[in-house]
Formats: C-alpha cells, sequence, structure tokens
C-alpha cells in the first residue's frame, strides 16, 4: 500500500 | 490527484511536445542538447518500469507512454533523422553523462526506501531527473543564444517540478501518511538548479529583451 502510494505519480 | 499535480502534469507534458514540436516542424535542434535528452530517456526507463507490473489507472499508463515515447522519439530525431542531426552541436554539448549518471546510481544504490531492484532504479530517476537539465543549461550558457522555444521548453520543464512541489506540500497535509524525503529533497534541488535560468528568464521577458545567461 506505502509502495503503491509512492508511485501513483509520474 | 489534485489540481497541482494535474497542472505539473500537464506543464511537463507541454514542454516535452513543444521540443518535439520544435524538432519536428522546422527540422532543427540547435540549442539543444543531446545529452539532456538521452538522460531524460533514461529517467523515464528506469522510472516507469512498472509500466506493465502495476498499473495505477489509464491516465497514469499514457502518460508514462508518452514520456516514454517523446523522449525516445527526441533522441532519434537529433541522432538519426538526416536533416536534424546536421544542427546538431557536439562540440559544445561535451557533458559527459558519467559524471551525471555514475553518482546518481551510487547515490541510489546507498540511499533509498527500500534495497530492491526496482526501488533502487526508482530513486536513481528521481536523483538523475535532478540533475539531467545541467548538461542542456551548459550548452545554454555556452552558445549564449536561446531562442525562445529552447527557453520556453527549460523554464516548463522547471515549472513542472515546481508544480511537482506543490502537489506534495498538499499531498503531506491532507495525506498523513504520504511523505517521502527522498523525493522531496530530489525535486527541491532540482527545481533550485532551475532558479538562476528562471531568474534571468523573467528578467529578459520583463525587459522585453533577448534572454542571455552570463558566461
Amino acid at each position: 500500500e506505502e509502495d503503491l502510494e509512492t508511485k501513483d505519480e509520474l | 490527484m489534485n489540481i497541482f499535480r494535474l497542472a505539473g502534469d500537464m506543464t511537463h507534458l507541454f514542454s516535452v511536445l513543444v521540443l518535439l514540436l520544435k524538432i519536428h516542424t522546422i527540422k532543427s535542434c540547435a540549442g539543444i542538447s543531446l545529452k539532456t535528452q538521452e538522460l531524460y530517456a533514461l529517467v523515464f526507463t528506469t522510472r516507469y518500469l512498472d509500466i506493465f507490473t502495476d498499473f495505477i489507472s489509464l491516465y497514469n499508463t499514457v502518460m508514462k507512454l508518452i514520456f516514454l515515447g517523446s523522449s525516445f522519439s527526441i533522441v532519434w530525431y537529433i541522432r538519426r533523422h538526416k536533416i536534424v542531426r546536421r544542427s546538431y552541436d557536439k562540440d559544445q554539448d561535451t557533458f559527459r553523462h558519467y559524471f551525471l549518471v555514475i553518482p546518481c546510481l551510487v547515490l541510489a544504490v546507498f540511499i533509498n526506501h527500500k534495497f530492491t531492484f526496482k526501488e533502487v532504479m526508482w530513486t536513481f530517476s528521481l536523483y538523475l531527473e535532478a540533475v539531467a537539465i545541467l548538461p542542456q543549461l551548459v550548452l545554454l550558457q555556452r552558445t549564449r543564444n536561446i531562442d525562445n522555444l529552447t527557453g520556453q521548453y527549460v523554464f516548463l520543464l522547471g515549472a513542472y517540478r515546481a508544480l511537482y512541489i506543490l502537489n506534495w506540500i498538499y499531498r503531506h497535509f491532507t495525506e498523513p501518511h504520504y511523505v517521502h524525503w527522498i523525493t522531496w529533497i530530489a525535486g527541491v534541488v532540482q527545481t533550485l538548479l532551475y532558479a538562476d535560468f528562471f531568474y534571468y528568464y523573467f528578467q529578459s521577458w520583463k525587459n522585453n529583451e533577448k534572454l542571455q545567461l552570463p558566461a
């Protein structure tokens, strides 16, 4: 969840 | 998605499209640093390794494909296109890639959120993106002439990261668990690198004269 959080930006 | 991030993405998109259109229409890359363009292609490649494994949203995937496609097309145009390549100033665009790539790689190996291949690559792409503009700024100072499209391109690139900083501040206050200090530091360093360019850009715009960078 934290990982996905970071990666939702370009 | 907040307004700062959307504005940042649109500004970033616009900057690469401005550059691609410039090269495509006037068939010239005068004043453009191939080194910087190659570094950006590397930034997007190492940043978007998860493009086919983690689906975030249609918007996210489409934008990633556009950034990858446009950065590689720009590199192709300057390297391979029979007319464009003639206007590439290779004796002036001499910044060594590895002066930037190696330190960013070493830094990413030692300073990251998690020591996995994907995470180190992602961190590397953040550090590299912060310094990728340097060859372009060096070239602008050497050639001293900045045609307004190149000036607009660099300005938009800087503006996009400044908008992202506002996005991180906004998310920091609205999403408590969202704090990534590496992203912050790389983003602030990147924007600061543009700061002097911004200063001269605004000076020339205010005095309505041609943009000149001090040697």
